[in-house]
């Protein structure tokens, strides 16, 4: 099974 | 005080049309640079970065940084009433303002119609895109083409695996119903520049994505002849429209579906 991930993940909130 | 004008309505309304779906509302940050509006979908899954630069206006003026905050359905409705060939123009007070004014010309200059859009305060996070970031593979084609293959391709199951290797580009998805399975190969002798796909690859590279997303990116196809999709392994998929040689860009990012 795959998981989604989140782009908050990727990228840092500014 | 700010004020643009830009000669088609249309480039906006297509703007909007290629946000609404994936998401409700967001911030419109205007500055010298121009209009930009960074917004995620509601799971956070997804970001898209709009940029309209100040040299794509007839007309670009903007004393003070400020926000609009614009609930998109509502933008899309008064975009809705511009004609095909009409020129629009954004006016906003300074920062704190309840509305901003949309005006439409016909290029007749014959009808003019003016809407007053309340503006909402919207709390939205903004998030840093490394703007150095290299990918893995590339893949260049037409709006249309990649389009139709998320189109037909979603019919068939809710996950796309997309796979660059020596061989082309391919998409995977598996489904209730079965498999599919499209393979592309750089095609640089089209006549047009804009009917090539070109596949750029530094090494292998395969990740999988929803596809529910892919189709909402493909809304921004009518903004641009070509389609720019760049991955690497665990980090967002991108996808760019530019608009025209300089007025401004789409960028979708799309974070992948990992095994866990």
């Amino acid at each position: 099974a795959r998981k989604q991930t989140s782009i908050t993940a990727y990228f840092a909130k500014r | 005080m700010f004020e643009a004008r830009m000669a088609q309505a249309s480039t906006l309304k297509k703007v909007l049309e290629a946000v609404k779906d994936m998401v409700s509302e967001g911030n419109f940050d205007c500055s010298e640079e121009g209009i930009c509006l960074q917004a995620m979908d509601v799971a956070h899954v997804s970001l898209v970065n709009v940029l309209l630069r100040a040299q794509g206006f007839e007309m670009f003026r903007c004393d003070r940084n400020l926000a609009l905050g614009i609930q998109l359905a509502n933008l899309s409705k008064v975009l809705n009433c511009a004609g095909k060939d009409d020129a629009v123009t954004v006016k906003a007070e300074d920062e704190g303002a309840d509305t901003a004014e949309f005006m439409f010309e016909s290029s007749k200059g014959d009808r003019i119609t003016t809407f007053e859009l309340t503006l909402m305060d919207i709390d939205s996070e903004h998030l840093g895109v490394p703007e150095d970031t290299t990918y893995t593979a590339v893949i260049k084609m037409p709006s249309t083409e990649f389009r139709r293959i998320i189109s037909d391709l979603s019919t068939i199951g809710d996950t796309v695996t997309i796979e660059v290797s020596k061989d082309g580009a391919s998409f995977q998805v598996s489904g209730d119903i079965g498999k599919g399975n499209l393979c592309i190969q750089s095609n640089t002798a089209a006549d047009k520049p804009s009917e090539r796909v070109e596949i750029t690859m530094e090494e292998p590279t395969k990740q999988t994505y929803a596809m529910r997303y892919l189709s909402f990116f493909t809304k921004a196809a009518p903004l641009s002849d070509t389609v720019t999709i760049s991955l690497s392994p665990d980090v967002p998929l991108v996808v760019e429209f530019n608009i025209g040689e300089e007025v401004g860009y789409v960028k979708y990012y799309l974070a992948p579906k990992i095994t866990e």
